[in-house]
């Protein structure tokens, strides 16, 4: 279901969202800060995956989808076995917003 | 586009994967297998070298005559600090001659190196200018503190790392004989499993039976014989595959550690007291608004397939008692090893052996009596590994075992200690 990329994946976007929520800022400067508290020698790689992915979080987090769904939708994570991994607790209405999700893996360029 | 198909991740993810090799230090100009650079398997995890362009200069080394040396009368060869000469008589001599020097090897898993993710990584709440800019030392130490550990640590924790006094083997090793410093090595591997102690010893092990002193090895294979990520037990070893793989790893070690050294056998932890103790609590990433708990990160890491130890960190309360019974077992099969006759005497010129019963019951038992909480022994983050406090109890304990039943393994108190300190002050640090 995406191993270890997927749990750091979802560790990470998580962990950005509740950055903006706990500073008041957007998404997208929340990972701005995220980035700048790294090593010098990190926020080089830092600002690529943002710059690859960035776009399509920030668009998913104003849908208000969770870390999961965001992380599904990119393709980091996926549902080979058939289950759909969840580390935050789903919305009501999971199965919908997982199958827009899946959508978006399949069209999205990155 | 996966992460590490970015160009500018390539590095990080090549770093990664090195991890996987042979556990040596890769900054070693002298390819002696110690290193003057603390992290990338090097004096984070074994003891520091004195000189990088000279692979007979190396901690452990006998400066004796019999491996060639003049015992250190100009240069410290064992890098233990201790050099020079009173007259004619040379202080390595004079202070270490008959002390009966002892060097300490780890081999084994996350537990021995010290498995650590800073909570405060994954918690927002905590989350600062300055929580990762350690990141560049902790990424190439593979997540791992094997300075703080209970068979290696001998720094101090400071700052951001996890508070506590550090306690180890090897810092009571030095205690009890100064010309013990530096001599420490911590071949643990997160993931590590009884089979593959053999290529620990042949590949990652410094040492060399004819020119360096003798050891005290640890074999900690604590939990991956019967933690894994996958459902059930077919992944788990079996007794007589354990069995096969620890004679293989002291054969291994027969060829070589020099006479007089000590095998210990420390057997495997029993889990199944971390999810009672930690499933309701609520895991770091979930602190901001305490709605993910550790039994959901347990089936989480369950459902990805990436869990340190599906038997023990979940809800399958039957899968549990199982995981437990075959720990249990294949402990038996360590205590079997270090008493049978037929398998001790065939390595009894080299090392003799025993089994630790040290267990995390008693580690437990002793930390609720000193007042804590058991879930504080816990890494926060995976909620699996001992903390810094656990690892400086299981120190303790262990060497209280040893002192009681194997006294011969810890050595003579040198009782040149103070003179060495008084002459040598910390004999050049770590």
């Amino acid at each position: 279901n995406g191993g270890v990329p997927c749990a750091v994946c979802t560790l990470l976007t998580g962990l950005v969202g509740q950055l903006a929520e706990i500073h008041n800022e957007t998404v997208a400067d929340s990972m701005a800060r995220f980035c700048s508290y790294l090593p010098a020698s990190y926020q080089t790689p830092c600002a690529a995956l943002v710059k690859t992915y960035g776009p399509t979080i920030i668009d998913l987090y104003e849908d208000h989808e969770t870390a999961d769904m965001i992380c599904l939708a990119i393709g980091i994570c996926n549902t080979s076995s058939g289950t759909r991994c969840h580390a935050f607790p789903e919305p009501a209405d999971a199965e919908e917003r997982a199958n827009r999700a899946l959508k978006i893996a399949a069209t999205k360029s990155f | 586009i996966k992460p590490c198909d970015i160009p500018e991740m390539k590095p990080i993810c090549d770093l990664v994967n090195r991890f996987g090799n042979e556990h040596v230090p890769i900054d070693d100009l002298d390819q002696d297998m110690f290193s003057q650079i603390n992290t990338f398997r090097g004096a984070d995890w074994r003891g520091k070298d004195c000189n990088e362009f000279d692979a007979a200069i190396h901690p452990g080394r006998n400066p004796g005559p019999s491996s060639g040396g003049n015992n250190d009368l100009i240069v410290d060869t064992n890098c233990n600090g201790i050099y020079g000469s009173e007259g004619s008589t040379t202080y390595e001599e004079k202070f270490c001659g008959d002390s009966g020097q002892l060097g300490i090897i780890l081999l084994g898993d996350s537990v021995g190196a010290h498995f650590r993710i800073p909570p405060e990584y994954l918690n927002a709440l905590q989350v600062t200018s300055s929580t990762y800019k350690n990141l560049d030392k902790i990424l190439p130490d593979e997540f791992d503190w094997p300075m703080h550990s209970f068979s290696t640590g001998h720094r101090n924790a400071t700052g951001t790392e996890d508070p506590g006094t550090v306690d180890s083997l090897y810092l009571r090793l030095v205690a009890r004989n100064r010309c013990n410093h530096r001599d420490f090595q911590n071949v643990g591997v997160n993931g590590a499993r009884s089979g593959d102690m053999v290529n620990f010893v042949k590949q990652s092990v410094a040492r060399n039976p004819k020119k360096d002193y003798p050891a005290i090895v640890v074999a900690s294979f604590v939990g991956n014989d019967v933690c894994n990520g996958h459902p059930g037990t077919d992944h788990m070893t079996t007794a007589a595959e354990f069995r096969a793989n620890i004679i293989a790893g002291l054969d291994a070690l027969n060829m070589t550690l020099a006479p007089g050294s000590h095998v210990l056998l420390n057997g495997l932890a029993n889990g199944s007291v971390l999810y009672e103790y930690m499933h309701a609590l609520i895991h770091p990433i979930g602190e901001w608004k305490q709605n993910v708990n550790y039994a959901d990160v347990y089936t989480y890491l369950n459902c990805l397939g990436i869990s340190p130890c599906e038997g023990w960190m979940t809800t399958n309360a039957t899968l549990r008692d199982l995981t437990t019974q075959r720990a249990v077992l294949l402990s038996s099969v360590l205590q079997e090893l270090a008493s049978n006759v037929t398998i001790t005497s065939r390595y009894s010129n080299v090392f003799d052996m025993y089994y630790l019963g040290t267990t995390i019951e008693d580690i437990i038992e002793e930390w609720i009596q000193e007042g804590n909480n058991v879930a504080d022994l816990i890494e926060p983050v995976d909620g699996f590994h001992p903390r810094l406090g656990g690892e400086a109890m299981m120190a303790a304990l262990i060497w209280d075992e040893l002192t009681q039943y194997a006294p011969q393994m810890i050595g003579k108190v040198n009782p040149n200690n103070d003179a060495i300190i008084s002459k040598f002050g910390d004999q050049g640090g770590y």
